[in-house]
């Protein structure tokens, strides 16, 4: 079982929302689900980005950043890095 | 800002569509605001425009107006700028002119916004520090809460991947949604390659030098007097003080240490009501406060006049030259005495050029795309600031409501400004129009007073410096629509990933093409060092001048290149019309690590739309 140490926020960008009918939540649950093991969905889901296209952010660990990386329906999956003002 | 609209011929005279303009809503993902600024205040007016869906959810004693119509935070506990960053950005790209503005008495003037009339939403994303999944949920905010153009003036210290970067991600919806975003190029020049904003669908903002340049003055001995760069607000009255070396005044550092004047080296005893000279920037400043020194001069040892800080002495930084002319005089008396002089303002006809510290292309991610895009100010900017937020990064214990900061962050908003300013004359504009309007009429800039040994050229200034008079009306623009930008991730991506970012069943062409046919309103290409080469770049351009027009194309060639335009001559008979041409480029020779320069020209009379053509290798 994953320790908080070892989970780091990553986004996991899913490209656009989806026409028609979609509850975005309920698929990034479902997406997150099938990756983390023994951990409650709450606690590791960061943010839902739902409003203009699809996505969301949670703490992960590198397994589980690799196997969201190889699902069809992720375009990407990264670390929440830092930015600097400039 | 009251100078810099200024400089650029976009004075408070200039025309406006006040109408349109109040309609402009300007997004700014930053480190918040402060509401209470003058730069923010509603008074004229009226409610927000009816399409706007954002709301005011800025936390605990914040307030909207109806001139700062929305606010959320992601960070903190509310959307109240604490570093006074966003509040500079916010009022630089749309504040409202405020007279006598200054920072204590310095850069006085009107400080005003490009567009003064439009409305500002802020999404606070640092406090200081700003996270990615925080940056991708303010891009989803504002997109849906109908801004139209957002200004965000935070970078990686690199470049990464179009998807692998929240504000790429973010940037490619808004352009999806008719919101163009304006990014700054960052502050990790002079070397090469360090610009981080890769992606086509963003106008990348470097940042340029203005006309007045902010300077201070020592003067020792017998009246010796050499220029620093700081901005000193400090006035010593021009009474001499005693003048001590970093070495002198410490009691348990080695030599070296203590000519830097390193942390915890300099003896408060032996400073105090001293002006202490020190051998390096960084550490110095800091430990010549902490320990008491009257006030201190550091040497600027990168020749970096765009290196401006605010200190919180009398301070000044000295270019080698100068500073080893002071540690002469030093050496040759026995009681050296001299004084540091407030800052005063000089002329610098050389204006624009780069900044030092602007980050240079070539894009790393996507070799045809030029990065930056333009050039717009970004050395010695006064505007608004958060009264509670430190002035310098030396705890200061001073609060101002205006103050003068560089940075590329000081010219994205410029960017913004101006892209606004085009849209208030052009509501209908495709984000791509907009920056290619932007980029077409920018002023040609040269490397003169650039110093030798870094990255000059295109790769330093994009298309050149933005000019907002010429701006509205570019006689041509180089449209580029998401199916367009979709086809360039073709080239790179795997198709179904391209679907899901198109979000819908746009399929790649079997013929993938090249990037270099993007039409992009700059054109590069990466060849082979030494190597003979012959680049094609296909490009259409839509007639947005006059109707009935006729545009010839001038190549400002090269010896080193061949370059034909196929047709020369561009006829348009209609408004919105489209005509395509092709470039071509042809040469060899080009050494490593070396760029040829030079650019095509359509111009009908009247318009003059300019395109920077760069053939570079690795």
């Amino acid at each position: 079982k994953a320790t908080s140490e070892d989970r780091e926020v990553s986004i996991v960008y899913l490209g656009s929302l989806p026409h028609g009918v979609y509850s975005p939540l309920s698929h990034h649950h479902s997406i997150l689900q099938r990756v983390i093991q023994g951990s409650s969905l709450e606690s590791l889901l960061v943010r839902s980005y739902k409003r203009s296209f699809n996505g969301f952010a949670a703490k992960l660990t590198d397994q589980e950043r690799e196997k969201l990386a190889n699902m069809k329906e992720v375009v990407s999956v990264f670390p929440s890095r830092t930015y600097q003002l400039q | 800002t009251t100078r810099s609209w200024d400089f650029m011929g976009f004075d408070e005279k200039i025309n406006r569509n006040a109408t349109v303009e109040s309609d402009i809503i300007i997004g700014v993902i930053d480190s918040g605001i402060w509401p209470e600024s003058e730069s923010f205040t509603d008074v004229g007016f009226g409610p927000a425009p009816k399409r706007w869906k954002g709301a005011c959810k800025g936390g605990k004693n914040f307030t909207c107006n109806n001139k700062l119509i929305g606010a959320r935070y992601y960070t903190a506990e509310s959307a109240r700028d604490g570093t006074g960053h966003g509040t500079h950005t916010a009022s630089t790209a749309a504040g409202n002119g405020v007279k006598d503005a200054s920072f204590y008495g310095l850069a006085q003037g009107t400080a005003r916004g490009g567009v003064p009339s439009a409305r500002i939403a802020a999404y606070k994303v640092c406090a200081p520090t700003c996270m990615a999944h925080n940056i991708l949920a303010a891009f989803d905010d504002a997109i849906n809460d109908g801004v139209d153009i957002i200004t965000i003036s935070i970078g990686l210290g690199f470049m990464a991947d179009v998807y692998g970067d929240a504000i790429s991600i973010g940037a490619f919806h808004a352009m999806e949604n008719g919101i163009l975003t304006t990014n700054s190029a960052g502050n990790n020049g002079p070397s090469d390659g360090t610009v981080s904003s890769p992606a086509p669908w963003i106008l990348t903002v470097a940042a340029s030098s203005i006309d007045r340049r902010i300077i201070d003055k020592v003067v020792f001995g017998i009246g010796t007097t050499v220029v620093g760069n700081s901005v000193n607000s400090f006035t010593l009255n021009g009474t001499s003080f005693p003048l001590v070396h970093g070495k002198d005044v410490s009691s348990n550092c080695t030599e070296e240490d203590a000519g830097y004047c390193k942390e915890g080296c300099l003896d408060s005893q032996l400073v105090k009501g001293k002006i202490v000279l020190c051998d390096r920037y960084t550490s110095a400043i800091p430990e010549a406060y902490k320990a008491g020194a009257l006030g201190s001069v550091v040497l600027n040892f990168y020749n970096d006049d765009d290196l401006s800080l605010i200190l919180p002495l009398a301070a000044t930084a000295l270019h080698p030259k100068e500073y080893s002319v002071m540690m002469s005089y030093m050496n040759s008396t026995r009681d050296p005495q001299g004084t540091i002089l407030k800052s005063e303002y000089i002329k610098d006809p050389a204006a624009p050029h780069v900044a030092f510290f602007s980050s240079r292309g070539p894009n790393l991610i996507l070799p045809e795309i030029i990065k930056p895009d333009i050039s717009a100010p970004g050395v010695q900017i006064l505007a608004a600031y958060s009264p509670d937020a430190s002035i310098s990064e030396f705890e200061d214990k001073r609060h101002v409501k205006y103050k003068i900061m560089s940075g590329t962050s000081m010219a994205c908003p410029h960017a913004a400004g101006v892209a606004a300013y085009v849209k208030s004359f052009h509501p209908d504009w495709s984000p791509a129009a907009i920056k290619s309007s932007l980029m077409t009429t920018a002023w040609p800039m040269n490397d003169t007073s650039t110093k030798s040994n870094i990255s000059t050229g295109e790769f330093a200034y994009g298309s050149g410096h933005i000019n907002p008079v010429k701006a509205i009306n570019p006689g041509l623009v180089y449209e580029a629509s998401k199916e367009d930008y979709i086809r360039l991730l073709c080239m790179k991506y795997d198709e179904g990933k391209v679907r899901l970012v198109s979000g819908d069943n746009s399929t790649c062409p079997t013929d993938k093409g090249s990037p270099l046919d993007h039409n992009y309103p700059s054109m590069a290409a990466k060849v082979a060092p030494m190597n003979p080469f012959a680049v094609k770049f296909h490009r259409r351009v839509k007639n947005v001048g006059l109707a009935n027009s006729s545009y010839k194309a001038t190549i400002f060639q090269d010896s080193k290149v061949e370059i034909k335009v196929v047709p020369e001559i561009l006829s348009f008979k209609s408004l919105n019309e489209e005509k395509a041409f092709d470039v071509t480029v042809a040469g060899s020779g080009v050494p490593f690590g070396s760029q040829v320069s030079t650019q095509l020209v359509w111009f009908d009379g009247s318009h003059s739309v300019r395109s920077p053509i760069v053939v570079y290798t690795a």
